[in-house]
């Protein structure tokens, strides 16, 4: 007999926690990290607070059982701007619950990051995580939770409120199953990466055994805030289209065009409705079936509408990109590209690309650094676009770069929403803009150290003469 | 100000539909049809009906726009078991609702599927899914649906009953966006390799230009069907060992181990308890959470726990593992290598492995096929465990196959669970027991083909002499 059920969304994640990065102890340490910490940069960096994130990672019995795997105590506390504890039980205990669904850059996107961190936790030790938070500096609230994976919502164990001692921030603490030994490496270049692109960020790391790792403040210039932004027409599908239109207040079809999406003004709506044969006098709610399907398919031909515009994305810029380069790789040579701001299904991005060459740090070969929305990717490389890029559509002999030259190539997407391929954020995926992009910010670096090369090579010539 | 929101599974995959292999339009034309052919021979299957399932991709408008990316009517027909009419629109329409969340080998797992090519549809064309099923023949129902990609749950437009013609089995047919021309080579790759591997199943397929393509069912044999197992005990973790006691009718701990996990019987339960120092007489209920903990991490290190029975599983097989690859490929040479059952977290995996060399059909150069509980996986190959166990774990070398000899590697996992690593099945995780099979399987296969060289070279020795 065939029977039925559902599952909710943390019982699906429970079941299929590779999906969500989560698929052993190693790893899993690593993620509840990045995890954490990337929401401790967000809630600063929302607020325009230069942020302080302070990491802990403890053995849970330190006389105990000494071999990985086992049970750790993450501690990860910022100074952000604290999180209304109204809202807090859900947006750690709830997946697919979140602020960040908001077409804004921003390191968090799916609602569940957080939560996957402390769900991992309660199955590895059954213990609840510690939540303190404080909005306003006067009240500190205190959680003690768990999460019911099978309903997908929290168990709130307690709940005290005390003074607060002025300041605003989170702090999280979840106990898990993890495997240090494997995992050290990564965290500790995690942090390393994170650091060098968040320069105005100051970041403590105190490992298991005690010993701590200060990655202090570079600058005390935040970069300019990223921006919410409406919707390109490129990005709409016939679903979005229908929700626009029963939601919309605009009483004609031609106002709702402008009202609601990016950079479209009178003139381009007109022209566009011209285009697609709709009277832009037409009230958006007369619109049957087949008529929305008509607007969307026009709209996905029409290319005369302004290309996105990235003021609203937030990039690294080339003083911070080159100081983290120069910091951590000391090379010979180093080259950047800023891309001009492009677009891929109606999400404006923009790539930023630098290239280091030879000086005592980097080894022979070529080695890749991915970030994304200021976050480092540390795993799965060969799945990447940008791997691929580099593997598949550069063509390295036209640089004339000998074959184990110590080459470093470091690349950022910002973007509104960044094309993941997995939830766990590990790699991204081969958008074919992105992809271009990609290329000729590499070629140009390249270009440059060809030019380098080649008078280093003229001037050593001289030099022998 | 920062304002929360919930987003529901549906909605989350309508916004990220990158996650769900949904991602353009050649890509969603080729995830729909295959989604829909899996949950059909499921279907045949799980009845042990002999499978005839018929695919049809129409164009919606063959007078209009004839370019790619245009409108497709996809219709996939089965003989299954049909589903309940209780059931059908929360199984079409509601995503993480399923009949396949348990511990049992199927195509399907995540229950999402067939509602991601109804959501696709829908989100691009606008259209409502048609499904037609009986479960007695004597009744056929017939729905029209959209999805409410808000709140996850069905919108029936209507919900027709008349008399059925005495056949069991479903019908679903979406409109979606689809790109044929990209798209068709990997299509009927897709069913060309399912009818390999599925040689019991007649599958015709009609493609857009009206082009019909017959898979003749090779044998009446049904493969045994696949056994639901209990779950192994190195597969428990703390949660489900919580639900477990809570939920328990067994009076003893003992008793408790013996009637819940896959086979653990008497003597071994009692010998687990005495080495976790529990009691086995102890009522289950009585466990507080610090010997839960104690309790599954002694499971943990216990190794005296029977490995998994992989009799619950169902394998190709010699035969039509041999069968599918000398129709496909007629090699000159052909090994294949049946690994014994393993498991990977508790759960029971079998390895094939086929090797074919030389022929008329190969091409020069390693071709790699891979399946998974009998489903072709076509994308996404450089980050398959198998493609990192041929290119990284293989010394070909040791071989003495020449560089660019014609072989073509045919892998086959079956599991209650497959390791995947996306939503869209795309390939599996490097599971460090897979990988280990995997290595071991191809490395005999190769030991087999080495064998084959050297005779014939030294035949071609006498030969010429
Ligand atoms: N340290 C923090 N300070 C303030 N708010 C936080 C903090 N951590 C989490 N939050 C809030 O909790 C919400 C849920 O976090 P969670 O990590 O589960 O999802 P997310 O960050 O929105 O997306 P993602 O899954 O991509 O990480 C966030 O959207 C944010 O509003
Ligand atoms: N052709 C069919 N005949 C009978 N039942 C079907 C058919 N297609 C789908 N179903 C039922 O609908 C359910 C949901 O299908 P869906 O494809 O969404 O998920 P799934 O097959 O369970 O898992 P997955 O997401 O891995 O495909 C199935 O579990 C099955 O019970
Ligand atoms: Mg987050
Ligand atoms: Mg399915």
């Amino acid at each position: 007999q065939v029977t039925f059920s559902e599952i909710s969304p943390s019982e699906f994640f429970y079941r299929n926690r590779d999906l969500a990065g989560f698929s052993n102890p190693a790893r899993a340490l690593y993620m509840a990290a990045r995890e954490l910490v990337e929401n401790s940069l967000d809630a600063c960096e929302t607020a325009g607070i230069l942020p302080e994130v302070h990491v802990r990672i403890t053995p849970l019995d330190p006389k105990g059982e000494s071999a990985d795997p086992r049970a750790y105590v993450l501690r990860v506390q910022d100074n952000g701007l604290g999180i209304d504890p109204k809202h807090a039980p859900n947006a750690f205990a709830r997946v697919f619950y979140g602020s960040k669904f908001k077409l804004r850059q921003a390191r968090g996107m799916f609602g569940m990051g957080g939560t996957m961190a402390i769900l991992y936790g309660q199955i590895t030790t059954n213990k609840p995580v510690k939540i303190t938070t404080s909005v306003d500096g006067k009240k500190l609230h205190s959680f003690s939770m768990l999460i019911d994976i099978q309903e997908n919502k929290p168990i709130i164990l307690s709940h005290e409120t005390v003074e607060g001692d002025g300041s605003t921030g989170t702090s999280v603490e979840v106990t898990l199953q993890g495997d240090f030994l494997r995992a050290s490496q990564k965290i500790a270049d995690y942090f390393r990466q994170t650091a060098l692109v968040n320069p105005f960020a100051n970041i403590t790391y105190i490992d298991p055994q005690g010993k701590p790792f200060f990655y202090f403040r570079g600058t005390e210039a935040m970069p300019s805030p990223p921006q919410e932004t409406k919707p390109h027409p490129h990005g709409i599908d016939v679903e979005a289209m229908r929700r626009l239109l029963r939601q919309a207040n605009e009483k004609t079809l031609q106002k709702l065009l402008v009202a609601n999406f990016h950079r479209v003004g009178e003139r381009t709506a007109q022209k566009f409705l011209e285009f697609a044969r709709l009277d832009p006098q037409r009230d958006p709610k007369s619109l049957d079936n087949e008529e929305v399907v008509k607007l969307v398919g026009a709209i996905h031909k029409f290319d005369e509408f302004l290309a996105p515009d990235a003021s609203c994305l937030s990039p690294l810029g080339e003083e911070i990109l080159k100081a983290g380069v120069q910091k951590e790789l000391q090379p010979e040579f180093l080259a950047i590209e800023l891309r001009p701001p492009s677009a891929y299904s109606g999400f404006p991005f923009v790539i930023e690309v630098a290239l280091a060459y030879g000086g005592k740090v980097l080894q022979e070969g070529k080695k890749l650094f991915r970030f994304a929305n200021r976050i480092p990717l540390l795993y799965d490389e060969a799945n990447d676009v940008a791997w691929k890029v580099l593997n598949e559509e550069i063509d390295w002999k036209n640089y004339k770069i000998p074959e184990h030259a110590p080459i470093a190539i470091i690349t950022h997407v910002c973007s509104t929403k960044v094309p993941y391929k997995t939830v766990g954020k590990e790699y991204l995926a081969d958008r074919p803009e992105l992809e271009r992009e990609l290329k000729n910010a590499v070629r140009e670096v390249l270009r440059q150290l060809k030019g380098h090369l080649s008078r280093k090579g003229s001037m050593e010539m001289v030099k022998r003469k």
